[in-house]
């Protein structure tokens, strides 16, 4: 997971939301709330985790629709380490 | 058990040596029970705490690690146990729940799954069922229960994270659970069963919006427990049903439970609110625990007062 990252999305409209739909279906995005892109709704708490190498396209595509989005988890692997005892961590 | 760090998450091999241990200490109160094996033929067990007596008592069940990413309910399990059992001779409110019910506690039932998170795959979610030719793993346990199985909220696909299995009951975890709770059905009083996260006390349903028939005395009781445990911590839950606050979803064990006549079902989602999400920091584990503790309590003394 490293360089992973959890967001945390508010869509405003019907529109961000069939957009989020269409990316986190086609990106298979690992979706933490909801758990299926049908459940996303507008007004309501989206929160997905994108592995490493999609954060860049997933970002520029929200960006583009102008969703904003907040970084709840810059990097899961830092806190997947911290909650292993250090002879189990990857770093270790 | 002596040593045992309860503010640690802790990996399979030590919950089971922990339950032998918990059940040597203390063997006037605690047995440990044979349930049934994994997909992957490891045993389940569960613990019975249980005051000896002539009464015939009632039971409050509680399951931890149903999915397996969701670390802090495993340890809530364990936290709980420890709690009942330094703290029953001298506190009165657990002294005279013990008088009257019996404690079925599950403290892993996705025990495959857990060790996977913890070998392989940190945000694992479902067993380990190996489907199409072992090409796909896993079923979500949580969707695999016989309550309108398969209707919303799941997907047919195995490499979805929401994948309901089979049928309904096709997992052997799923059996091994449902058959124990149904031959004892007209005994248990409350199901309990933890996840994380989202800070939520949830009542059926999740597959359908139409409430249970005691919903009231459902929420009642929810509201309660969250309103002592914000009180004291300061921490926010929200009280509803799944289908109501979160989303629709069939085949949930705590909707199956509602549906087989138990009148007190309940899905605790622990810490926290989405900053750590299913990787909540060891730090966070003790108060966690004590917040929940009180809100199970609660839930638990309505129960008993009853």
């Amino acid at each position: 997971y490293d360089g992973d990252q959890v967001l945390h999305i508010v869509p405003e409209t019907l529109h961000q939301v069939q957009h989020l739909q269409h990316l986190c279906s086609t990106l298979q995005l690992d979706l933490w709330k909801p758990l299926l892109p049908e459940d996303i709704r507008a007004g309501e708490d989206l929160q997905i985790r994108i592995p490493a190498p999609l954060v860049r396209e997933v970002k520029d595509s929200l960006d583009q629709c102008t969703i904003s989005y907040k970084v709840l988890i810059p990097d899961v692997q830092e806190l997947v380490d911290q909650s292993m005892p250090r002879e189990r961590s990857s770093h270790s | 058990p002596e040593g045992y760090i309860y503010t640690q998450y802790h990996p399979m091999e030590e919950i089971y040596q922990w339950m032998t241990q918990i059940q040597k200490s203390n063997k006037e109160l605690v047995t440990q029970h044979y349930l049934g094996k994994t997909v992957e033929n490891r045993p389940m067990y569960y613990l019975q705490i249980s005051q000896p007596s002539d009464k015939t008592k009632k039971i409050i069940w509680m399951d931890c690690g149903i999915h397996a990413r969701e670390w802090i309910s495993p340890a809530f399990c364990q936290w709980f146990v420890k709690e009942i059992l330094q703290n029953y001779r001298s506190d009165p409110k657990i002294s005279r729940l013990l008088q009257n019910l019996d404690l079925y506690v599950l403290p892993v039932l996705n025990i495959d799954g857990y060790i996977y998170s913890w070998e392989k795959e940190r945000l694992w979610r479902k067993n380990r069922s190996p489907y199409m030719n072992g090409t796909c793993y896993g079923t979500d346990l949580n969707r695999n229960f016989n309550s309108s199985w398969g209707s919303i909220g799941v997907s047919y696909n195995c490499s979805s994270e929401i994948f309901c299995g089979s049928g309904p009951e096709s997992e052997p975890e799923t059996r091994a659970v449902a058959q124990l709770i149904e031959r004892k059905k007209s005994d248990i009083l409350c199901y309990l069963t933890i996840h994380s996260y989202g800070q939520y006390i949830l009542i059926p349903y999740g597959s359908t919006t139409t409430p249970p028939s005691n919903s009231e005395e459902l929420m009642h009781v929810a509201e309660k427990a969250a309103a002592a445990l914000t009180g004291k911590y300061g921490t926010s839950y929200e009280v509803g049903s799944t289908s109501s606050i979160l989303y629709s979803n069939s085949g949930s064990s705590r909707d199956w439970a509602h549906m087989i006549g138990i009148p007190f079902p309940y899905t605790f989602e622990l810490r926290d609110k989405g900053t750590h999400g299913f990787v909540l920091p060891p730090d966070q584990i003790q108060p966690t625990c004590e917040e929940t503790m009180l809100a199970v309590t609660t839930i638990i003394d309505y129960v008993d007062q009853k």
